[in-house]
């Protein structure tokens, strides 16, 4: 690692946001909440404290640049070098900060070749406080993108970066056991909006399902992300199974232009030939196109060449990019890119062999595996095979949705009582493959 | 291993004077790299970026070179100018 070269003398430090991008979905005050909580990070836990200020000094001037620039660092387009910061000192680039503009800057977003803008953030306002770039594959200032560091509000510094921080300034009072209530905070933090801009940010009803103790109405793959349903409620994880939230979303309010009373949802799937999103419910479907409903939808599911009857599970099998459809222990091959049903269809669920009859919905995920989900569990079927792997079921819970040991042992779930589709309870005994009872022990 | 471009070894040289682990190259006698100080050179950066140190510019060496980062130098001037006295 690099010997330190310089720190701010000064504890109480200015920044501003002098030039946005040209070309950005990132409103400018989205731009300016990730700011600042970029820097929170930094001031969270040292006596550093930053205030945004609006004139044209301030310790910490941000600008969104492209190619030379004129500091001697000039940018190369997207990719390659996409930020940099200069350390404390007293010379007037002292702290400045630049973003290259080229780049796809992204926040809380699925797309591959965005840059999370946080991210660059935190790493480059380490530098501009004054740490250098380390070789410690946890560290924040390792000198490599890493991708998305996850929500911005619940972002944890790793151990490495906070004990270099600390040699540079101290431990800040709040973090150590003399904490007193930090007085000196007055401004209201800015909103970061949670999904896209016009989100509500109204915490959802008393009535949304418990993740750790419910079946799931649907689950997808969309964009690389995970999307579990239930009821009128969502969960999404990020590609590396990160969950968003804690809390669920309203599909109503995410997936604009369903039904109003729609209060459940059968099966969704992201198509393969044009990347739009497909949701069933009954006899009807609907596609989006990113989070808006096309026009003309919903028709009937008999464009698919299915009964009218509804379908309790679709995906897309990495195998041969085909969409299966499965309903009442049969199943259906549909060519998206031919538009049309293969012949010889249906089959019996049986093929699959160990995935279980009635499904409540299926996906591929990014290892290429096909993903069968009843109740609490979840059956894996890898790439190129037909049968269950072996240490299936599992729970979905422990493995997709952060549920602690103590939750899965809650009696709910120890007895695993699921509710049938029609709503009846029904009391489900969970097998493995050899057909003995499976329980567990949690303490 | 099969047999890098001029164009990748350009590439390798250039990444590696802009990231401090070789001297810049002088604007007027546009120094050579030695192969010595090229494979120092290569293997600090791995070891750095945390692939296996070969002091070569292999497929993993390339990558971590594609791979979008910060501008600023991994190692600085005066350390390089060090290592080489």
């Amino acid at each position: 690692t690099l010997t330190t070269p310089s720190k701010w003398s000064k504890r109480h430090l200015s920044w501003r946001v002098r030039t946005f991008p040209k070309e950005s979905h990132l409103g400018h005050d989205t731009i300016r909440a990730l700011m600042y909580y970029a820097l929170k990070v930094w001031s969270d836990i040292t006596p550093l404290n930053f205030h945004e200020v609006a004139g044209s000094e301030a310790d910490i001037q941000i600008d969104f640049s492209r190619a030379d620039h004129n500091d001697g660092y000039p940018f190369d387009g997207p990719g390659g070098t996409v930020a940099h910061a200069f350390f404390p000192g007293d010379h007037h680039t002292s702290g400045e900060t630049h973003f290259d503009d080229d780049e796809s800057w992204t926040f809380r977003s699925s797309d591959a070749h965005g840059m999370d803008l946080f991210a660059v953030a935190v790493h480059e306002f380490g530098h501009a406080i004054g740490l250098a770039h380390t070789s410690a594959i946890e560290s924040v200032m390792r000198p490599y993108y890493q991708g998305p560091v996850g929500d911005p509000l619940k972002y944890d510094l790793p151990y490495e970066d906070k004990v270099r921080v600390w040699q540079l300034y101290g431990v800040r009072d709040s973090v150590s056991h003399m904490a007193r209530p930090d007085m000196t905070r007055t401004a209201e933090p800015p909103v970061l909006p949670d999904l896209p801009e016009n989100r509500s940010t109204l915490p959802p009803a008393r009535d949304a399902p418990d993740r750790c103790n419910t079946d799931f109405d649907a689950v997808a793959q969309i964009r690389g992300e995970a999307f579990f349903f239930k009821g009128k409620y969502f969960w999404r994880l990020t590609r590396e199974k990160h969950l968003v939230s804690l809390r669920p979303a309203q599909i109503l309010r995410f997936w604009r232009g369903l039904p109003i009373n729609l209060d459940s949802v059968d099966a969704v799937y992201e198509r393969p030939v044009d990347h739009k999103i497909v949701f069933f419910k009954g006899g009807k479907y609907w596609v989006f196109k990113d989070n808006n409903v096309e026009e003309g939808y919903p028709r009937p599911i008999s464009d698919f060449g299915l009964p009218l009857d509804g379908v309790d599970a679709a995906f897309v099998w990495t195998h041969n990019d085909k969409t299966y459809f499965f309903k009442d222990g049969l199943y259906w091959r549909y060519d998206d890119h031919e538009r049309r049903m293969d012949t010889g269809y249906p089959k019996d669920v049986v093929l699959w062999k160990g995935v279980p009859a009635l499904l409540d919905d299926a996906m591929r995920w990014l290892d290429g595996a096909s993903y069968f989900f009843k109740g609490t569990e979840y059956w894996r079927v890898k790439d190129n095979e037909i049968e269950v792997e072996a240490g299936y079921p599992r729970s979905i819970g422990r493995d997709w949705l952060v549920c602690t040991e103590m939750q899965s042992d809650s009696p709910a779930t120890h007895t695993n009582e699921t509710r049938s589709r029609q709503g009846q309870k029904q009391h489900q005994e969970s097998r493995s493959e050899n057909g003995y009872e499976v329980c567990s022990c949690t303490s | 291993a099969p047999s890098l471009t001029a164009e990748q070894i350009n590439m390798g040289v250039d990444w590696l004077s802009k990231f401090g682990y070789l001297p810049p190259p002088d604007p007027v006698t546009g120094q050579l790299q030695t192969k010595e100080a090229l494979t120092k050179a290569i293997k600090a950066m791995q070891r750095f970026g945390g692939v296996e140190e070969s002091g070569e510019l292999d497929e993993a060496t390339l990558v971590l070179m594609k791979t979008p980062r910060c501008s600023l130098p991994d190692v600085n001037e005066s350390e390089t100018a060090r290592r080489k006295r």
